[in-house]
């Protein structure tokens, strides 16, 4: 499908940001959709050093295994110690049994033996996210053939958080993206920074806790 | 689907992170609807690693209660508020920008209600307006049906069946008579519609008596990409006195539905 952005959503696109220290962005390009061959698909965001992190996630009964497998390891790190997150657009992994989770598990492993992690270790450090069509399953092994060249992809620059905001685009017309700086009262010397970025444009009546 | 990830170089206490967000989340990106359908995936993600934290900052943390409240130093519950502030800002404008992107939507629709009763009723006629189909197709048609969002309050869950339903299990009472208190009467709603442009609000509805809507205004104001439903579930006029009434306020954003929404939906293949 055109990728071209509409003219009445470039107000939306920022040409610049200013990104937190220590975290760094990319995407591949995986296939996981049979119809997409050239959009990169996969994202990265990660924290250069392992810190605290929290998740909301939908109470949808039919939680999604990269739903259920990320709440799980941010329940048994206590929140503590990720890496960052691993994310797939073409395919929600949802409604996918066992193997869905396995799939979901796999990424976060695979994604964590990319910075030094053992197979072994209990409990991964990267978190996942899927969207996509519900009841497919993951074509897992293009996915972890992808997610080296993903690691090799990460950088800090502006392109990279915006070439994440768009992998993890389904139907969206636009990538979202926003950064600020900010201050707190204690420190009013230093600048603190926050980015974010989003995706959604169909199935959006978010319910999370 | 919704997904979002929020990082920033600040401390965070580990054990307040799940409070920031859950804080922050249930006025932002749980308070927006595009089509009413809650994904299965729907994820925001949260991560903190303080590199950009002097070496002798505290970490911030969540005074949820009281108790935690007394324990923490003046300083810091500055930097709580402060934090909290610039993050509820933050969520709020990423998740807003979900609804710009709604599917074949060409509004950008706020609702604001207001109640005496408490948050969640506010909420749930908010909610109700944002889910309905035939508010949101008349926005698309830039028609000011106000009948449409009136009917939608009077059926939302937990506001339509506290009229039914035992009365002193579910619905608050009124403890001097015991009478109980229905959270929406008709004779205290108001409706109008908030130009985006800052010019004055158009009255629709006036303590359940409609009003002679100016049809130009309203095509005017339904013209623009942006546009705020105030609705007043508490208005009692202003010359009844207000006393120490407190009033509780819902926002919610919202987008219409267009032609192109079922052309996108009913294309999309498995």
């Amino acid at each position: 499908a055109d990728r071209s952005i509409p003219a009445t959503k470039q107000k939306y696109i920022p040409t610049s940001g200013t990104y937190p220290k220590g975290f760094l962005a990319g995407s591949a390009f995986a296939g996981v959709k049979a119809t997409n061959t050239k959009y990169d698909d996969l994202a990265l965001v990660v924290s250069e050093a392992p810190c605290p992190a929290a998740g909301v996630f939908t109470k949808n009964v039919f939680k999604a295994a990269p739903v259920q497998t990320s709440s799980k390891f941010l329940s048994e790190r206590k929140g503590h110690g990720f890496r960052g997150v691993v994310v797939n657009s073409g395919c929600a992994n949802a409604v996918t049994g066992r193997l869905g989770l396995e799939h979901a598990a796999t990424m976060a492993r695979t994604t964590d033996q990319c910075f030094g992690s053992a197979e072994s270790d209990a409990v991964p450090s990267t978190l996942v996210m899927s969207t996509g069509v519900i009841g497919q399953r993951l074509p897992i092994d293009r996915i972890t053939n992808a997610i080296p060249k993903l690691h090799q992809s990460l950088g800090s620059s502006h392109d990279h958080w915006m070439n994440a905001a768009q992998a993890i685009c389904t139907t969206d017309t636009f990538p979202k993206l926003i950064s600020r700086t900010f201050t707190l009262p204690s420190h009013p010397g230093t600048t603190y920074s926050i980015a974010g970025m989003t995706k959604g444009a169909g199935m959006i009546h978010p319910n999370m806790a | 689907t919704l997904l979002g990830i929020v990082c920033t170089d600040a401390k965070v206490d580990p054990k307040s992170m799940r409070y920031f967000l859950r804080h922050v989340t249930s006025t932002s990106f749980n308070c927006i609807s595009i089509d009413g359908d809650t994904s299965t995936n729907d994820t925001v993600n949260f991560f903190a690693n303080g590199a950009a934290a002097p070496a002798n900052a505290a970490p911030l943390r969540y005074h949820g209660d009281k108790q935690s409240r007394s324990n923490a130093s003046l300083e810091d519950q500055d930097d709580t508020r402060a934090f909290i502030k610039i993050l509820s800002k933050f969520f709020k404008d990423l998740s807003q920008l979900v609804v710009r992107d709604g599917e074949g939507a060409t509004k950008f629709v706020s609702i604001r209600v207001r109640s005496d009763l408490n948050y969640a009723t506010a909420k749930r006629a908010a909610v109700s307006i944002a889910r309905s189909a035939l508010v949101k197709t008349a926005l698309y048609g830039k028609d000011a049906n106000w009948g449409r969002i009136l009917c939608a309050i009077g059926y939302a869950p937990g506001i339509m069946d506290s009229q039914e339903l035992p009365l002193r299990n579910l619905v608050p009472t009124n403890l001097e008579n015991q009478r109980p208190i229905y959270p929406v009467k008709p004779r205290r709603t108001s409706v109008s519609f908030i130009p985006a442009d800052g010019t004055e609000e158009l009255k629709l509805l006036l303590r359940g008596e409609p009003e002679q809507v100016d049809e130009v205004r309203a095509k005017q104001i339904l013209e623009a990409e942006d546009l705020e439903i105030l609705v007043r579930l508490e208005d009692d006029g202003e010359t009844a006195p207000s006393g120490d009434k407190k009033v509780h306020e819902a926002v919610f954003w919202t987008c219409d539905f267009s032609h192109e929404y079922v052309t996108i939906n009913g294309d999309y293949r498995t």
